[in-house]
């Protein structure tokens, strides 16, 4: 009756003096809901595809992690989001890289590997399977966070790639 | 990047990443999160692991698969694996990041060499942490 699940939300170099008692509260919290939601599959027999599928669903849902909503934005400032997911008793496997409109995209990942005979789709031929594969399809909107948006925006601020043109002084305007 | 590694009472491993990538990525740019071996992989035979950070050191090193190789081929545990790939070798490149791991017989890792992750695991034997910092 053994079962273990492992969870996490992303690495960096983020620093315990920006982060406040209370923000830090609200990411244990989240973390702790994901090994919840995942436990309850484990302790029931259930499998563990089922178990990091639905841990990483919470995550996905949360605008505190970037994926799904809440995810970075690109250049062009529109949320392109991955998965990948790994059977390890069958050594199957299925991904998605590129996508726009799917809701969760381990879902997304996971059709693939049971339900084509590839290993990862890309762009518009994935949100294409998704679709066909019943999976829940958004407006890309939904992945809309506000926070998320304004680092875009610093970035571009930032960017030493302005208009495109390489600015090798780093010369800020 | 989010992700998640399991053990089923069934003795199955799984392993699950996603992500949203890198702020202002430009030209369809792809990090290690959907590619299978980089950023994901589960065996039976030794562990599964998800991965976070710096995408491209990942995928060169191909990282996820090189704690499993190292696990099969070498007979490290997962604790030693995971730490000469994330600790030593992805160090060495500058390759910042880390991983979770869990094998075969339930032992967890989560090495990072950055100055955090968003990290958590619960067991059958009730023990359990979430954490973010050392």
């Amino acid at each position: 009756g053994r079962y273990s699940l492992v969870i996490h939300g992303g690495s960096g170099n983020i620093s315990r003096e920006r982060m406040s008692l209370e923000q830090e509260a609200v990411y244990l919290e989240k973390l702790n809901e994901a090994l919840q939601a995942g436990e309850a599959i484990l302790k029931e027999g259930g499998s563990s595809l089922d178990a990091i599928v639905s841990a990483i669903k919470v995550l996905e849902d949360s605008p505190l992690f970037n994926a799904g909503k809440g995810a970075v934005f690109n250049y062009e400032g529109r949320n392109e989001l991955d998965a990948s997911i790994m059977d390890g008793s069958t050594l199957q496997a299925g991904a998605v890289a590129g996508i726009t409109n799917v809701k969760n995209p381990i879902t997304a990942a996971r059709k693939v590997m049971e339900q084509s005979s590839h290993v990862m789709l890309t762009g518009r031929g994935a949100e294409q399977f998704a679709f066909e594969q019943g999976l829940e399809i958004v407006d890309p909107s939904y992945f809309f966070d506000q926070r998320r948006w304004d680092q875009y925006r610093e970035y571009l601020r930032n960017s030493t790639q302005l208009r495109g043109v390489a600015d090798p002084d780093n010369k800020m305007g | 990047t989010v992700g998640a590694v399991a053990l089923d009472m069934h003795g199955n491993l799984a392993a699950g990443t996603s992500t949203g990538g890198m702020t202002g990525k430009r030209f369809g740019r792809i990090g290690d999160s959907p590619i299978i071996g980089a950023g994901n992989y589960a065996n039976n035979q030794s562990c599964a692991v998800s991965a976070t950070g710096h995408g491209e050191y990942f995928i060169r090193n191909v990282v996820a698969y090189d704690i499993s190789a190292q696990m099969i081929y070498l007979g490290k545990s997962l604790e030693e694996a995971g730490n000469a790939v994330v600790m030593e070798k992805l160090k060495e490149q500058g390759g910042d990041g880390g991983i979770i791991a869990v094998d075969k017989d339930g032992n967890v890792a989560m090495p990072f060499n950055t100055t955090g992750m968003f990290r958590g695991y619960i067991k059958s034997t009730g023990e359990t942490k979430v954490s973010i910092f050392e």
